[in-house]
């Protein structure tokens, strides 16, 4: 049962993540974050991105820093304009 | 600081805003004070003045409203997204939308009502998003701002400055 709930919590953690990428860096919604891909540049560079404009350290992963802000409440306008 | 693609601006320094419906959250003349205050903020580092409208079409609608709610942008529930506004310009743009699904306060126990107008003012008035967190316009609500001395940051009047300049003498 706590396996489960712990893979629940990270299931949650990563739609924020995915959402939290689309909605204000523009990540292409066809992306999916959290499949294994061959290819996981596009992801990484939006990760880092995201971790430069924050004033975060670029690291191009998810660390427990880059989550906490994900998760804090914040303005709906993109932080890159169409 | 940064603004939106093209610069938009308003081509007139006195601008007029209308509080269109309220949340239940907040008594009405608690809303009324929150976004008067926040123009303030604006009105003190540049030639802009606001004046209020009860009817009719303002430079500045503003709105609290749950889910979608007429602009394609639905609103997100609880968390997360808590507004957004327009950048300058006519119909819905300038226009500031409160998302009603927040617990909005005059202080920092909910989320403060006045922090967040101020914010969305600032794209009213054409500033896009601050990288520098010190910011106002910096995108990530900050709940341990001291409300009794708030003050713009300079990057925030340097960025309206650019748009507007300094208040005239």
């Amino acid at each position: 049962y706590p396996l489960d709930r712990a893979a629940k919590d990270e299931d949650d953690s990563m739609n924020l993540v995915q959402r939290y990428l689309e909605n204000y860096y523009n990540l292409e919604k066809d992306v999916k974050l959290f499949v294994r891909r061959k290819d996981s540049a596009p992801v990484v560079k939006k990760i880092q991105e995201m971790q430069r404009f924050l004033g975060l350290e670029v690291t191009g992963k998810l660390d427990s820093d880059t989550l906490e802000v994900i998760r804090k409440p914040r303005c709906g306008i993109p932080d890159v304009g169409h | 600081f940064s603004t939106f693609p093209g610069m938009p601006k308003w081509r007139k320094t006195h601008l007029t805003y209308r509080i269109v419906n309220y949340t239940l959250d907040l008594p009405r003349d608690a809303i009324d004070s929150a976004i008067e205050k926040a123009l303030t903020v604006w009105e003190k580092v540049t030639p802009l003045t606001f004046s209020r409208i009860n009817e009719g079409v303002a430079d500045i609608m503003i709105i609290f409203a749950v889910r979608e709610h007429g602009d394609f942008s639905p609103f997100d529930g609880p968390g997360n997204v808590l507004a957004h506004a327009y950048a300058p310009g006519s119909g819905i743009d300038g226009d500031v939308h409160f998302d009603d699904d927040e617990k909005w306060t005059k202080d920092t126990s909910g989320i403060n009502l006045f922090l967040v107008a101020a914010h969305e003012l600032g794209h009213s008035l054409g500033l896009q998003h601050s990288t520098n967190s010190e910011a106002l316009m910096y995108p990530v609500y900050n709940k341990f701002t001291d409300l009794a001395r708030f003050h713009l940051s300079q990057d925030d009047v340097n960025g309206i400055q650019s748009l507007y300049g300094p208040p005239t003498a």
